[in-house]
């Protein structure tokens, strides 16, 4: 990929795993993890989605990295926070 | 509604301000709150009390980053506000993020509007997957002057706390929530207007107290700020536009006059046995008001200022003088009806509408000619 849409995928990336640490009690498992065989966020992810309303593919498409920029309240979107 | 359903088994709440965001005023943010509460009031059987000190059920604060909890804010934009649900000392309170631009309007981010959400969760609400809910977690620009709650909302905060008790609010309605009677003010009054005058000044345990129609503004001499409050949020009972007021002090009393009553607060307690009428005080009958008064702890005595004259009270004799003097005989320079008078350190202070004088007893003369809002951060 040109650098600035690798850069681009990397910073949605960390957004996006950032929010659902965040918001839905995602878990990053060791120190680095390989992206396609995680299934947790790729899990946490439809998780969000469903819950917005948007199209459920468990990818970081725009729709979804449009709604993790967006202000919010910061409290979960998932129940069992205490 | 969160996992186990947390509620609070009372129907009446405090709330408690803790400090104030510099991007609205004090005011603003009060008028604020206050709506956002009324949101849920209006359907639920719930009631909410502010309190200016001590312990509260809801504690609001402004912070930025990490402030004291496990949840740090993230500087601008992202998470704006975070609340807890039901519960002892976190439960309930409400953080706003001070890295965020809060208004009262759509640009940057709508106090009211967030500070609504934030207390679904300090009522046991949890987020809502409706978009059009309140408490959906997304931040929306929406009009801030007609809010309307959603069907969702209402289902869930009635569902923990029942219907509220005035039968005008049909369920099935949203509820729409007009600006609370504060920010229907045509104008807050502004300290820093050039007209400003005010109905009384008194000194109140170590602070300034500038008495304006149905609020007033509590300055520490030291402190740059001014805190702005309905009178009626300290002292329920007490009718706005008072006449005047003084403080004794030694006593931990404050006597606030309004017509031809007055009444003696502790704090924000008003002592019982009040109102009284003020010819208990040995005014003559003719004496159906007063404009001004303070008390001079050093000689003991109460001064009443009525038009161009006043009366004074000796606290050692107990006695009131049998009739007025003229104020321009023993305050020379100080011509006419004042409408308000304090005595800060060693000088007295007499506002004479847009006027201000500082007079110095020893010297028997005026000292200075000030501003109004000589004491405010103008």
């Amino acid at each position: 990929f040109p650098a600035d849409t690798r850069q681009n995928k990397e910073e949605g990336m960390q957004l996006i795993q950032k929010y659902l640490e965040n918001y839905y009690g995602f878990k990053k498992d060791g120190e680095s993890f390989i992206w396609k065989s995680n299934s947790l966020m790729t899990q946490k992810i439809k998780e969000m989605q469903k819950f917005f309303g948007l199209e459920v593919t468990g990818k970081l498409d725009s729709g979804t990295l449009d709604l993790v920029q967006k202000r919010r309240c910061g409290f979960p979107d998932v129940a069992g926070f205490s | 509604t969160f996992a186990g359903e947390p509620k609070w088994a009372k129907q009446v709440l405090t709330y408690r301000i803790l400090n104030y965001t510099p991007d609205l005023h004090a005011a603003e943010v009060n008028a604020a709150i206050k709506k956002a509460l009324s949101v849920w009031s209006h359907v639920t059987p719930l009631k909410f009390i502010r309190k200016d000190r001590g312990d509260a059920d809801i504690m609001i604060s402004f912070a930025a980053r990490g402030h004291n909890d496990f949840i740090p804010f993230d500087g601008p934009g992202g998470s704006v506000a975070h609340a807890y649900a039901p519960g002892k000392d976190f439960g309930g309170d409400a953080h706003f993020d001070e890295d965020e631009t809060w208004t009262k309007s759509t640009e940057g981010t709508n106090l009211f509007y967030v500070a609504a959400h934030e207390f679904g969760h300090s009522l046991g609400l949890f987020h809502s997957k409706d978009p059009n809910a309140l408490m959906y977690p997304v931040y929306r620009k929406f009009d801030p002057s007609v809010f309307r709650l959603h069907q969702d909302d209402i289902n869930g905060i009635q569902h923990l706390y029942g219907p509220s008790s005035n039968t005008h609010n049909d369920q099935r309605e949203s509820t729409e929530i007009k600006d609370s009677a504060e920010s229907k003010d045509p104008t807050l009054p502004n300290t820093c207007g050039p007209n400003i005058t005010f109905d009384a000044v008194t000194t109140f345990r170590g602070e300034i107290m500038f008495f304006k129609d149905k609020h007033f503004w509590r300055k520490h001499p030291a402190v740059r700020t001014a805190d702005f409050n309905l009178i009626s949020s300290f002292w329920p009972r007490l009718p706005p536009g008072v006449d005047a007021a003084y403080e004794m002090p030694e006593k931990d009393e404050t006597v606030i006059f309004k017509g031809n009553e007055f009444w003696v607060v502790r704090g924000d307690t008003i002592l019982p046995g009040y109102p009284q009428k003020i010819y208990t005080l040995g005014f003559s009958k003719d004496v159906t008001k007063i404009d001004a008064a303070f008390y001079n702890g050093k000689e003991g005595k109460t001064h009443y200022f009525i038009a161009d004259k006043f009366w004074s009270y000796d606290k050692r004799s107990q006695s009131m003088d049998r009739k007025p003097k003229l104020i321009r005989d023993a305050f020379p320079g100080i011509n006419g009806k004042i409408d308000a008078v304090f005595q800060h350190e060693n000088f007295f202070y007499f506002f004479c509408g847009r006027k201000q004088l500082e007079f110095d007893p020893n010297k028997k003369r005026v000292t200075r000619l000030l501003k109004t809002n000589f004491w405010f951060p103008c």
